[in-house]
C-alpha cells in the first residue's frame, strides 16, 4: 500500500532548468505519477522527473534544484518531483540514505572529495549506488553516527557531519500546528501516507484546501488542532498516528493578543466572553459535560482555555465554545466585535468625494493603487482616456463614478480589481438622507418564487 | 431562525466551511454572486479554498441523492464599503437556477422600505427548539419605520441600518444565520433589502432587529459584478 510518491518531495507549478550544454534529459513518456516515481525510483541515475497532469507525461531527470547550474521556474504545465534524500537536510536512521550536500563536518573541516586520495587514502570508489558525490557528506559504512567524510586536515582523518535526525532537526511549538519539519514516520515507526493520494486511507484533508495547514508530500502535520502533529499511515489497518517530534524548550510568547475584539478568525483572542450569540453560556473548557471534548486545557497550553471564554484552538472561522444546552454542542460568538482592520484615513472629504484632489494612494487595507493609466494588473474600464475631467493623475485616489461611498482606486493586488481608500468624510459633511426621498420600484425577473411548493412545504 | 416555520427561500444559500460544516447564511443576487455579511469571513482576503455554498436544497445535510442540491466553491471575497459589514462572494461557477434556485432582486440605490412592510428572514441557524432545524426555517416580520426605531434604540441608529419590529412570541434570526436575506415582497417581487447580522441576543420580544440596509450599498454591489 506504499505509494512510490512517498520518496518524493512535490514541488506544484514548477519546472527544473538546467544549463543547455548540460546532459539532455531521457524523452518523456507516458503515465500515471506514481508510475513515473516508480521509474525514477528503479533508475540510480535519476534523482527527479516533471509531471505534466493534463497530458500524462513524465520526464525523468538526472539532477535536482541542488545541482549546479540548475534553476527552479514557475511552470504551470509542470509538477516538479524530487527524491527527498537528495533533498533533506537531516538524517533517517543511520543516515545510510542521506544525498543531501553538506560538505563540512560537526568540527567546520572542509570534507575531502571521494575520488581523491590524498591527503587521505582509501578504499571507497564512487559509484551512483553508494551515492559517493563530489565531498558531500555520506555515510557508505551505517557508521552508527550517520554521515561522515575524510577530511582536507592531513592530521584527522575523518570525522563525523553531526547532521541531525529528522525528528530533532526542526522542533515544534505548542501543539505542532506551525510544525514543518521533515519528519515523514510515526511513533511506531510506520511511513505516513501522502496528504496528496487517498489511498490506502480516504481523508478530508486535500492540500487544495487547506493551503495554510502546510500538507506538503507525506510529512507528519497538526491540520485539525490535535494534540500533536499525526499523519495517516500507508498500513491499511491503522488510519492515523502520532508522530514523535521534539518540543521546543522555548514557548513561543502569544503575538496580536485582542481582548476586546477578535482578528482573523480570532486564535489569539482572549477576552472574557463566555456566552453565544444566541445567550447560552459557554460551558467550562475543564468540564466533560454535558459535551465531551478533547480540548483539555492542559494539553492546548498555548490556547488559554481558561474557564468557559471563547476561545478558537482548532483554526474554526471565529471563537466559539462547547454550549451549557445538551442539544447544541458548539456555537461560534460572532457578537464578539471585530477589530478594526483599516489603515487610519489620512485625510478627509466633502459629499462623496468628486471633488477630492488629494495625494492618498493606498487603499484602506494598505495595498498600493494602480495608475489609472496603467493596464496591469488590471484592465481599467475607467481611465483618464475615458474621464478627462476627473484628474485621474498618478495613483491618487479619486472619485471619477460618483461612488456613493467614496474615493477608490484600481488596486496593485491582482486578487483586488479596486478598493476604498483610507480616506473618511469630513466631520460637518452633509450628503442627502437616504429618508428624504423614496422611488417607485419596478423590477423584471428575479426575485420570484414558485408559492405553489410553499404552500406544499407548510 | 427562533419562532419561524420550515419554508422555502430559494435565494438563501448555506455557506460551508472546510470541513463542510453550515456555518453562515448568503443571499444568490447573481448566478455567480452571493451576498452575505464581514462578519462570518476572517478577513477580507482570506483565502476561500475549501469553502463553498450549497443551494437548491431545503436540508442543512441533504443526503447524497438530494436531486436539486449544487455545491460550487467560493473563489473570491470582496469586502464592502468600510460601514457596510457586507461582503461579496464569487462562485467558481454561475448556480444552475431551477425552481429551487432563484436569484433575488436588488432594490433601487437608496430604497426606503415602507413601515409595515412584510418582511421576510430564512436560515438554516439555530431555532432554540421552536422548529426543526435540521431544515431551512423562514419567519415574517414587519418593517418598522427608521425614526420609530432610533427611539427605541436611543438614537444610535444608523442610515445604513433598517429595522424590523419586534413580535411578542419572539421571532428572529440566530447563530447560524446571519449573512442571510431579509426579502420583502414588493409589487409582486422578492427583494434584498436586509442581511442579517449579528446581535447580542435573538429573537428579542423587546427591541426592534436590524439588518443591513441593502439599497444603499447597490452602486457598490453592482460595481463589484461590473468589474
Amino acid at each position: 500500500h506504499r505509494s512510490p510518491l512517498n520518496d518524493f518531495q512535490r514541488l506544484r507549478a514548477t519546472e527544473l532548468l538546467a544549463e543547455p550544454a548540460d546532459q539532455p534529459p531521457p524523452p518523456p513518456e507516458r503515465g500515471s505519477a506514481e508510475q513515473c516515481a516508480r521509474r525514477c525510483a528503479a533508475s540510480l541515475a535519476c534523482r527527479a522527473f516533471h509531471y505534466d497532469r493534463q497530458s500524462q507525461l513524465c520526464q525523468l531527470l538526472p539532477r535536482t534544484q541542488h545541482s549546479p547550474r540548475v534553476q527552479l521556474q514557475k511552470n504551470t504545465h509542470y509538477d516538479l518531483y524530487q527524491k527527498k534524500d537528495y533533498l533533506r537536510d537531516c538524517i533517517v536512521g543511520d543516515g545510510t540514505s542521506y544525498r543531501g550536500t553538506r560538505a563540512t563536518t560537526e568540527k567546520g573541516l572542509h570534507c575531502q572529495h571521494w575520488q581523491a586520495t590524498t591527503p587521505h587514502d582509501h578504499r571507497f570508489v564512487p559509484s551512483p549506488r553508494n551515492g559517493l558525490e563530489e565531498n558531500y557528506c555520506r555515510n557508505p559504512d551505517r557508521d552508527k553516527r550517520g554521515p561522515w567524510c575524510y577530511t582536507v586536515d592531513p592530521k584527522i582523518r575523518h570525522q563525523s557531519c553531526g547532521i541531525k535526525k529528522c525528528e530533532d532537526d526542526v522542533c515544534m511549538t505548542c501543539n505542532g500546528e506551525d510544525y514543518r519539519g521533515a519528519v515523514d514516520h510515526t511513533e511506531s515507526g510506520t511511513e505516513c501516507q501522502r496528504w496528496d493520494l487517498q489511498h490506502p486511507h480516504k481523508h478530508p484533508y486535500h492540500p487544495d484546501k487547506y493551503p495554510d495547514k502546510g500538507l506538503d508530500d507525506n510529512y507528519c502535520r497538526n491540520p485539525d488542532s490535535s494534540e500533536r502533529p499525526w499523519c495517516y499511515t500507508t498500513d491499511p489497518e491503522r488510519e492515523r498516528e502520532y508522530c514523535r517530534i521534539r518540543l521546543c524548550k522555548k514557548r513561543p510568547r502569544p503575538l496580536n493578543i485582542t481582548t476586546g475584539c477578535f482578528r482573523g478568525k480570532g486564535e489569539s483572542y482572549r477576552g472574557r466572553a463566555n456566552v453565544t450569540v444566541s445567550g447560552i453560556p459557554c460551558q467550562r473548557w475543564d468540564t466533560q459535560t454535558p459535551h465531551r471534548h478533547h480540548f483539555l486545557p492542559e494539553k492546548y497550553p498555548c490556547k488559554d482555555l481558561q474557564e468557559n471564554y471563547c476561545r478558537n484552538p482548532d483554526g474554526s472561522e471565529a471563537p466559539w465554545c462547547f454550549t451549557s444546552r445538551p442539544t447544541v454542542r458548539i456555537a461560534f460568538c460572532f457578537h464578539i466585535r471585530r477589530c478594526p482592520d483599516e489603515l487610519a484615513a489620512e485625510e478627509c472629504y466633502h459629499g462623496h468625494g468628486e471633488h477630492y484632489r488629494g495625494h492618498v494612494s493606498k487603499t484602506r487595507k494598505g495595498i498600493t493603487c494602480q495608475p489609472w493609466a496603467a493596464q496591469t494588473p488590471h484592465v481599467p474600464q475607467i481611465s483618464p482616456a475615458t474621464h478627462p475631467a476627473a484628474h485621474l493623475e498618478k495613483n491618487y485616489c479619486r472619485n471619477p463614478d460618483d461612488d456613493s461611498h467614496g474615493p477608490w482606486c484600481y488596486t496593485m493586488d491582482p486578487r483586488t480589481p479596486f478598493d476604498y481608500c483610507a480616506i473618511k468624510p469630513c466631520t460637518g459633511s452633509t450628503v442627502p438622507s437616504i429618508m428624504e426621498n423614496t422611488d417607485a420600484v419596478a423590477f423584471e425577473q428575479c426575485g420570484r418564487r414558485d408559492e405553489r411548493l410553499q404552500r406544499k412545504g407548510r | 431562525i427562533v419562532g419561524g416555520q420550515p419554508g422555502n427561500s430559494p435565494w438563501t444559500v448555506s455557506i460551508r466551511n472546510r470541513v463542510g460544516a453550515h456555518f453562515c447564511g448568503g443571499s444568490l443576487v447573481k448566478e455567480q454572486w452571493v451576498i452575505s455579511t464581514r462578519q462570518c469571513f476572517s478577513s477580507c482576503d482570506a483565502d476561500m479554498a475549501g469553502y463553498e455554498v450549497q443551494l437548491g436544497t431545503l436540508f442543512k445535510d441533504p443526503g447524497p441523492e438530494d436531486p436539486d442540491q449544487q455545491t460550487i466553491p467560493i473563489v473570491r471575497i470582496v469586502c464592502g464599503p468600510s460601514e457596510s459589514q457586507l461582503v461579496m462572494l464569487k462562485l467558481a461557477r454561475p448556480a444552475a437556477l431551477n425552481r429551487r434556485v432563484a436569484l433575488i432582486c436588488l432594490p433601487p440605490e437608496r430604497y426606503v422600505v415602507p413601515e409595515g412592510t412584510i418582511c421576510e428572514i430564512a436560515g438554516w441557524g439555530e431555532t432554540r427548539g421552536t422548529s426543526d432545524g435540521s431544515v431551512l426555517n423562514v419567519a415574517r416580520l414587519p418593517v418598522l419605520s427608521h425614526s420609530e426605531c432610533n427611539l427605541a434604540l436611543r438614537g444610535r441608529l444608523k442610515e445604513s441600518e433598517l429595522c424590523t419590529a419586534p413580535l411578542r412570541a419572539g421571532v428572529g434570526a440566530c447563530e447560524g444565520d446571519y449573512g442571510g436575506p431579509l426579502a420583502c415582497l414588493t409589487a409582486d417581487c422578492w427583494v434584498l433589502e436586509g442581511v442579517i447580522t449579528p446581535s447580542r441576543v435573538c429573537a428579542r420580544t423587546d427591541q426592534p432587529a436590524l439588518f443591513i440596509r441593502v439599497s444603499l450599498y447597490v452602486d457598490w454591489i453592482q460595481k463589484v459584478m461590473k468589474m
